[in-house]
């Protein structure tokens, strides 16, 4: 089955 | 020092309402354009943005950068006191330790004041890329959170396939498998009905419906919902509300099957 993505590795520190 | 006056308390509990159950504590960054937040869940799989301009408050002052952290359930406690229609004035010094919340009914002469104490919340804040996204849907906020609820019942998951065919919902489970299409679609008589499909290259992204319902608490803020969607990134359900104001919510995708 699919896992699930981390929002943190798409948007990173400003 | 900040005070911000709105014209119906209405927009804050709905708002709080719908993040409520997905971010528990929050910093509320007031500056001069207006109060924004941003907060991550517990499992870093979605995001919360919120931004209520300094436009949708009539007055609204704020001299310097004020972070106000407040816990949700304390808020909602407080909010609860409020009428919906009544005007709500939200007060607090330059480092506070409270805020201080002011209900005004129109209607009659009460007024009811309250103060939440503040927390010390140290959040981290993350950069969201500005995107040119694959594919924008734009389509009634019910019908979308309609479409969620169905699916849920069979799937935790959904496939959102986007092509220039339409954008379909699609989900398979225990008991059987179900999709919902939806093609571009204009009622000149309520644009509220209306489905906007704007497509750059095809786009196919899994998702958690947990979290999609949740985000569908918005709904009652805003008569559209907006998904936009590309390949391999997070995917964003946006509310907009009057005076350029919104509330977002970023998805981060199910990966590899």
């Amino acid at each position: 089955t699919a896992g699930q993505g981390s929002i943190t590795s798409f948007f990173g520190a400003p | 020092m900040l005070e911000a006056r709105l014209e119906q308390a209405n927009l804050l509990k709905k708002v709080v309402d719908a993040i409520k159950d997905l971010v528990q504590d929050c910093n509320f960054d007031c500056n001069d354009s207006g109060i924004a937040l941003q907060a991550m869940d517990n499992s870093h799989v979605a995001l919360v943005s919120m931004m209520l301009k300094s436009e949708s408050f009539s007055p609204f002052r704020c001299d310097r950068n004020i972070a106000l952290g407040i816990n949700l359930t304390s808020l909602t406690k407080v909010l609860r006191a409020a009428q919906n229609e009544d005007i709500l004035t939200l007060k607090a010094e330059d480092a506070p330790d409270v805020v201080n919340l002011v209900f005004e009914s129109a209607e009659s002469d009460r007024i009811s004041e309250y103060d939440i104490k503040l927390m010390d919340i140290d959040q981290e804040h993350l950069g969201i890329p500005e995107t040119e996204y694959a594919a924008t849907i734009s389509m009634p906020s019910a019908e979308f959170q309609r479409i969620c609820r169905d699916l849920m019942a069979l799937s935790e998951s959904v496939s959102i396939e986007c092509s220039k065919e339409g954008v379909k919902f699609a989900c398979q489970g225990d008991i059987g498998s179900g999709s919902v299409t939806l093609r571009s679609h204009t009622n000149v008589d309520k644009p509220e009905m209306n489905v906007e499909i704007d497509l750059t290259e095809p786009v196919s992204l899994t998702f958690s419906l947990k979290y999609l319902v949740g985000f569908c608490k918005a709904s009652s803020l805003s008569g559209q919902v907006k998904l936009c969607l590309s390949n391999e990134v997070p995917l964003l359900v946006e509310y907009a509300l009057a005076n350029n104001s919104y509330l977002r919510f970023y998805l981060a995708p199910k990966i590899g099957d």
